[in-house]
């Protein structure tokens, strides 16, 4: 049990480090708090944003914290791997550089994988190969479907009822 | 494997009648305004595949996934939807291209799942999904607000979320 | 202190109403779960988005709940001022129509209290009369000020070290 | 009453030295990249006004509020913060048009208030806050990520909030 869960962990670390300097320019990784009782401790996420010094990911900003967890979740993703992934939101707290580069990501991770994610922000569904808008007309949700994100002009409200 | 189709018909807010939301390989964007539906498509997807938990479909019970949004209409008698998967990679061990999942619930509660058309049990499916790791076990699928409560893990918790992955 | 209760209530119920109303064009309001026994039960935010139908704020979208927690803040506000209201980041999962009128809201509010909100959302930043821009520069945080959200060029990274 | 200026030195990421930052009466946005300090100038607030709650300033303990993010400089003794607000319509109980709060915390953990220049203690200056309706009890700062707490509240929790405001 040790060994598998330590081949995972170190798995797992390899591709934070890769996935967080893509997005971030700076470093992250793990550390076990206690190698002796590995499953009576945690694990902390280690953080080294651009121009600043180490810090635990408890104490960054809302958006660092994002990027953390992100960086967390591609990484077991990439080691446990599955055929398509879905995303709702997650780009909610990040600012156009962060969202943009966690765009960059997804795109070319959806190479291997589909993935599929919600967002509100045009600078990450422009870098969609496929968009499909969704919008309120009486009562019920409809789909609209575009090749590209170009394309993008989503009726705010239909004619109501 | 990757999903072709989400077909759904009195699911939330997607109406009560039959839509058709067609989906790409690579990296597809959903988008739209606020309260349009995204995440009830999202909903819907988790739902075809087993999702049991009226709390994670953000419903006070199961039933309430039924759509409701219309005065004029009778209120449909029960929510489907069918998830088409393109195949031909076989990693859903069925020897076929294309792979259809669906599960109608009834007013009362009840399940009713099928594969390719055929009747069939909710735990043939789920084996089915493992197998081809398309089971939503918790990472391939995050839900509006879940990247804050993963960004607030503490140590112990960050551990047991690689623990439960091995 | 049932009487000081329901004053209060009925006071930011009201506000709520127009608060709701200005946001969406539909209607919220409060509703008291048990109105013979007040302090042992709850009050319920309800909802009717335009085009929909009545609906309990716990079962709306995450977009349409910020709506409601930002009415219901707003309404205790007007019942109870301060000189100054600080919003961090509260529009981050609106979408541009919300964002575009709550700004508004706060615009209009801003001549009787100061109103302070930290956005990344140009559409909010524009209706300020004031934009304060802070940047990361060799390990600390500096200031820019802008008389007008028009001048903003914020260097997103100065040089580093 | 309105702020007119924020003053810092060695809080937070604000830096080793002194920064000012003006404010105008009126809507005021504050933007910038992720991890600029944004909602660090919000603590600095909060912190002025008498928040001693390490939490809620987001830091393990109140000594790490200093700022500690340069490694050739010596880390600051203290962190201060000033805040400078318009009093021409007098709402706070002071014969002055402009008054001055500020604390500085020492790396012991203690902290010095002061009140237009003068040593004053702590109650002092919260009574004054509480009666100009200035003190953060609660509703007039909304901290990022809290929205969606207040989204979520049951209703007794409502009820609650009410019931405190008066
Ligand atoms: N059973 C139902 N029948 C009809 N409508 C429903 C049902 N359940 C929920 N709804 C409605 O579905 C609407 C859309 O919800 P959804 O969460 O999908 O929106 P969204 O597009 O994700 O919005 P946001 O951008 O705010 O997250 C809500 O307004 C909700 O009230
Ligand atoms: N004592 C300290 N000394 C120096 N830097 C610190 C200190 N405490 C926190 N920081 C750093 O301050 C930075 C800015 O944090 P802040 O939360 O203010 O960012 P923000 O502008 O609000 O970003 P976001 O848009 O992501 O919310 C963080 O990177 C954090 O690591
Ligand atoms: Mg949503
Ligand atoms: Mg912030």
């Amino acid at each position: 049990k040790h060994r598998v869960f330590m081949d995972a962990f170190e798995r797992i670390d390899r591709e934070l480090r890769v996935i967080f300097n893509k997005i971030t320019e700076g470093s992250g990784w793990l550390e076990i708090e206690n190698q002796d009782a590995i499953f009576d401790s945690g694990i902390f996420l280690m953080t080294q944003f651009p121009g600043k010094l180490p810090r635990d990911s408890s104490s960054v900003s809302g958006g660092e914290k994002t990027i953390c967890a992100l960086s967390f979740i591609l990484a077991i993703q990439a080691v446990f791997p599955s055929p398509f992934y879905v995303f709702d939101e997650v780009d909610a707290h990040l600012d156009s550089k962060y969202s943009g580069k966690l765009a960059d990501i997804l795109a070319e991770r959806s190479d291997r994988s589909q993935i599929i994610i919600v967002s509100l922000k045009d600078n990450v569904i422009a870098k969609a190969s496929n968009v499909i808008g969704v919008y309120m007309s009486q009562g019920s949700s409809r789909i609209l479907r575009y090749r590209s994100a170009m394309e993008i002009e989503i009726p705010n409200e239909q004619p109501q009822q | 494997v990757y999903l072709r189709k989400v077909e759904t018909r009195g699911f939330k807010s997607l109406g009560a009648k039959l839509l058709s939301t067609p989906v790409e390989k690579g990296f597809v964007a959903i988008t739209g305004p606020n309260g349009s539906g995204k995440s009830n498509l999202v909903d819907a997807i988790l739902f075809a595949l087993g999702e049991n938990s009226a709390k994670t479909l953000r419903v006070p019970n199961l039933s309430a996934l039924i759509y409701d949004g219309s005065v004029e209409e009778q209120k449909p008698s029960s929510a489907k939807v069918s998830l088409q998967f393109d195949n031909s990679d076989r990693r859903i061990p069925i020897d076929s291209d294309s792979v259809t999942l669906s599960r109608e619930l009834k007013q009362n509660g009840e399940s009713i799942y099928s594969l390719n058309g055929k009747h069939t049990q909710r735990n043939t499916l789920s084996d089915l999904l493992e197998n081809a790791l398309i089971a939503s076990r918790g990472l391939n699928v995050v839900l509006q607000g879940m990247i804050t409560r993963i960004a607030d893990l503490v140590p112990d918790e960050k551990r047991k979320l690689i623990e439960q992955m091995v």
